[in-house]
């Protein structure tokens, strides 16, 4: 026999091919492909001396211990049994090729000679997981007590979520203890729901999501946890932590309603004791994006710009004043105000106050003063104020015809700035009046 | 001040007081600056390197009580360029201005004069005043501001009359003369640096037309006045922001 290197296709002759073969010859090829892979072997070539039941020359293929056929004759020929195109599989990774000639190929008195043959042959995998499909997981004949991942050559084993592959690498174990979600959604439920879940479990389902956002947890039906009358939850628990900080524990079939946890990292624990048949739990798990307080100003100057019905993780606002009233933070004077919607749904910031302008004690004028036109000393946001000089001894310079009145009044404008609507926050200028004295000299004797 | 009278505090508001190379008048422009005589502060016949102390006073017409007022630093002086100390005979450019160090505050004893803008103010005739802490007629200077009144006098008149005199000293177009030689009316030494106004009624307002400047002795005709109309030009670009 001639067993071939373990190739993943080759190709097999009659001795000579394509030169007619010698009689009297028998030989066993044993074509070997890796292990995991199945031997898929074809005609291409096929010429050989028919005879009834190929009694003559043949090639017998076997694998697995079973013959798959006897073959002679030539393709599209009537005579003998030639193998046509047909495809021969093997179960295991061998296949054995037999080619048997008598001693002579004579018809009628003359010699035929026959090219014999070409059989192409390649590995094709072997799915092992195809076996298991339909038994029964239980059944030891099972590949994989769970699921089994056919691939190139071989496959392997896994197990459900809530399930750890033991050191066989067929069988599973319950191993829930640390059960981890990130999406920001999803299903988790007991063990084989909605069967009865396995005995003796130490469950820990931990759902972890990003900072900002609460985790909402919806049970669907059926719910039963193995429960007792009197006593709360003596056998079977299941608890529920956000943040660390247990919020419920539930067993029974009252499905519990929905949840909100206000908290981005739950853990649901779930033990069970040796017995029971209760079918579980399932639940929809979702988050929301946290949500602020709706800010609400202090007092009546502050506005918030494009108010929002709703605000959450990572919204923001913008404060501003009305105009002429000041964004204070503490004691402190702002250019501008926002706040943060956080990730434990509280603003960054306190909301502001608006407190109104002060333009500060106005400026003394230069040989001058000034007196309110609105309450006296009160400096604030829209106060007017009324520039004069020391007449008769100064005079307010004016220009393009602008009464004194006119170039003397400022208001505090929303800036917190004294402004004279033309000349700015330029103060006005007294300049002395020339030739005016107050006791002129007079004569009165003629 | 010859043949005048003491003035009342607030007839003359804009009258310096000042003590260089002895006393001197001088008038309040704006409220930082002196208008006085460059002769003042350069006087002729005097060795043209002594450094004196400008001293201003304002705000009163008693010398002890203007004194008492404490002085005016000055930061600047500034003579016509057209001066010439060296030429007893001619007071041309005979006008200064000193810069005060700080603003004076006005009020109904400290007021600043208004300069002249118009041609009309030299009209022959026109009566103007004169104010200053000069000599009087009794030959003794003043502890009180006086003035008196003087009219503008023709040219020709005061021409004729240094001729007479034989007299060189210039009088040119950048003076006039006021005066009467019928009446003991003039300024005298120590008045110089003060101003000759006239009230512009036009405008209700006092004008200064012109600046004690020089004499043939006192109160025997006619006193020559500084004109400025003829330097207002030059005082607004000292003065720039004015």
């Amino acid at each position: 026999s001639i067993p071939t290197r373990q190739k993943l296709f080759g190709e097999v002759t009659s001795p000579l091919y394509p030169k007619p073969y010698p009689n009297n010859f028998e030989t066993t090829t044993v074509i070997t492909v890796p292990v995991g892979y199945r031997v898929k072997l074809v005609f291409w070539q096929f010429d050989l001396e028919p005879s009834e039941g190929c009694f003559y020359d043949y090639v017998k293929i076997s694998a697995d211990k079973k013959t798959l056929g006897r073959f002679c004759g030539q393709l599209g020929s009537p005579l003998g049994n030639p193998p046509g195109k047909k495809e021969f599989m093997s179960q295991g990774n061998k296949m054995l090729l037999t080619f048997h000639t008598d001693f002579s190929n004579e018809e009628n008195g003359t010699i035929v000679f026959y090219k014999g043959f070409l059989a192409y042959y390649q590995a094709v995998d072997l799915d092992e997981c195809a076996s298991q499909h339909n038994s029964p997981e239980e059944s030891p004949q099972r590949l994989c007590q769970h699921l089994c991942h056919n691939y190139l050559g071989s496959y392997f084993c896994s197990c459900r979520p809530g399930y750890e592959l033991q050191k066989d690498r067929r069988s599973c174990q319950a191993e829930c203890s640390s059960e981890l979600f990130t999406e920001p959604s999803g299903y988790i439920s007991s063990l084989e729901y909605p069967r009865p879940y396995p005995p003796d479990l130490r469950c820990n389902y931990s759902i972890r999501v990003e900072r900002g956002l609460t985790i909402q947890l919806k049970f669907l039906e059926p719910f039963e946890i193995d429960d007792h009358q009197q006593v709360h939850c003596p056998y079977d628990q299941l608890q529920i932590y956000a943040s660390g900080r247990n919020i419920r524990e539930f067993c029974g079939r009252q499905r519990p309603s929905h949840i909100d946890t206000g908290s981005n990292a739950v853990d649901l624990l779930f033990f069970t004791d040796e017995s029971g048949d209760s079918r579980g739990w399932k639940l929809h798990y979702t988050t929301e994006v946290i949500k602020c307080p709706q800010p609400k100003t202090l007092d009546m100057f502050t506005i918030i710009q494009d108010l929002q019905p709703q605000y959450e993780f990572r919204d923001y606002f913008i404060a501003t004043c009305k105009q002429g009233y000041q964004l204070i933070e503490g004691n402190e004077a702002l250019l501008s105000f926002t706040a943060v919607c956080q990730d434990d749904g509280t603003w960054h910031r306190a909301m502001p106050r608006c407190r109104i302008k002060d333009c500060g004690q106005p400026r003394s004028l230069p040989n001058g003063a000034f007196s309110y036109t609105t309450t006296v000393g009160v400096n604030t946001y829209q106060a007017r104020i009324q520039y004069y000089c020391r007449e008769p001894y100064y005079k307010m310079q004016t220009r393009g015809g602008r009464s004194e009145a006119e170039r003397g009044l400022y208001t505090c404008t929303a800036q917190g700035i004294w402004k004279n609507e033309l000349e700015g926050e330029k103060l006005p200028r007294c300049l002395p009046v020339c030739g005016k004295p107050v006791n002129p000299v007079e004569q009165k004797q003629r | 001040i010859i043949g005048g009278q003491k003035a009342k505090m607030g007839n003359f508001p804009w009258q310096a007081f000042t003590n260089v190379h002895g006393r001197g008048g001088g008038a309040l422009l704006g409220d930082r600056w002196i208008l006085t005589a460059a002769h003042t502060l350069r006087p002729k016949e005097v060795d043209a390197h002594t450094n004196a102390t400008v001293d201003v006073f304002l705000g009163h017409t008693n010398v002890e009580e203007i004194m008492k007022l404490a002085n005016h630093p000055v930061r600047r002086v500034i003579i016509h360029p057209e001066y010439r100390q060296e030429d007893s005979n001619n007071f041309e450019g005979d006008i200064a201005l000193l810069e005060l160090e700080n603003s004076v505050t006005l009020g109904p004893s400290l007021l600043p004069i208004c300069l002249p803008d118009n041609e009309t103010f030299y009209e022959t005739g026109l009566v103007g005043y004169v104010s200053g802490f000069g000599i009087t007629e009794e030959q003794k200077i003043s502890h009180d501001l006086r003035f008196v009144r003087l009219p503008v006098a023709r040219r020709e008149l005061c021409e004729s009359w240094l001729r007479r005199k034989d007299r060189k000293d210039v009088f040119s177009e950048n003076m006039f003369c006021a005066g009467d030689t019928t009446r003991k009316q003039d300024s005298c030494q120590g008045d110089s640096g003060g101003v000759f106004v006239v009230r512009d009624k036009k405008n209700d307002r006092w004008v200064a037309t012109g600046i004690v400047s020089w004499g043939i002795e006192c109160g025997q005709g006619y006193g020559f006045y500084t004109k400025l109309l003829n330097y207002v030009d030059w005082i607004k670009k000292e003065m720039q922001e004015e």
